[in-house]
């Protein structure tokens, strides 16, 4: 079956690179972020260092629920909210030379997934809409 | 090749119905939706009437881009802010008989479907991760 062969492809020329995915720095504040969110109208977007280390992911949910009171918005709190406190660790990652097969069984999970070198460096992002469009086109062949 | 049959079958089976499907109504405040979006984490979730007619979708982005100011978000605003006049109407939706091929087509660009019937009453949603699923089973088949 030709589908099968390109599990074995690498993910590489399917990644998104870095410059053209918007980031936020970890020592930004939560008010900034959401800004870059609202500006960019993506639901969630990658945290990174001074060295473009890979950090976390942030969205507008995790920002607006750290400043939830009982039955309001406490938004005088968004000042001091830094990124760091609220992004999201705990996250499968992908390395730039993983395997679609690996990337496929992560996505069904994620909307996306960061690509992270052996030093920590994020080197991109590989989006559901890559994967669905190589899927389409190998259902074809 | 099997897997193209699959194409052909009907979403019916793997749309996730209307009463697991969080949603706000047309005539909440956007207060109200920003807060189901925090509590339930969905990034973008749909918006109903009172007889359960489609009417659109909300996410926090538009809440926020709503009340944008010049460098700063414009809190106080949010109170007067009705979800019918930031949700997204114009965006592709499915039937309840569409094919598996037309839902792959169109889940490409958006990361679920709202399902609705030839009334216009929302019957549930087919998500990229339920695509994503059959996909993989259908590679290996
Ligand atoms: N400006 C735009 N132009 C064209 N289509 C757009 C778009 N913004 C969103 N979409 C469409 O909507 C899908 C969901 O976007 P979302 O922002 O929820 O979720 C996005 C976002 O959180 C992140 N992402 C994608 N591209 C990014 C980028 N350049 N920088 C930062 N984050 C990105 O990856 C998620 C999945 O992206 P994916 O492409 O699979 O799926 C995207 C894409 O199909
Ligand atoms: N509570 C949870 N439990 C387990 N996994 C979770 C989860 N919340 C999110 N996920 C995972 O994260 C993906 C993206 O969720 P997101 O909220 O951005 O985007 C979601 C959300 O906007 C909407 N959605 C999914 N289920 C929903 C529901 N029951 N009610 C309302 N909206 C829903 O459809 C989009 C795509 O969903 P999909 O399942 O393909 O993809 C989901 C799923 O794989």
């Amino acid at each position: 079956l030709p589908n099968r062969d390109f599990l074995e492809a690498q993910i590489e020329d399917f990644v998104i690179s870095s410059e053209k995915v918007a980031h936020v720095q970890v020592g930004n504040s939560a008010e900034h972020a959401l800004l870059v969110l609202t500006k960019t109208g993506y639901s969630a977007i990658p945290v990174l260092d001074m060295k473009y280390h890979f950090c976390g992911l942030i969205n507008a949910q995790r920002i607006t629920d750290a400043i939830l009171g009982l039955d309001h918005i406490e938004y005088e709190r968004l000042p001091d909210l830094r990124v760091e406190d609220i992004m999201e660790t705990d996250l499968p990652l992908l390395k730039p030379d993983d395997r679609f097969q690996k990337a496929l069984d992560l996505l069904i999970d994620q909307n996306f997934l960061c690509v992270v070198d052996h030093e920590g460096m994020f080197t991109g992002i590989l989006t559901r809409r890559v994967m669905l469009k190589q899927l389409k086109k190998r259902i074809y062949q």
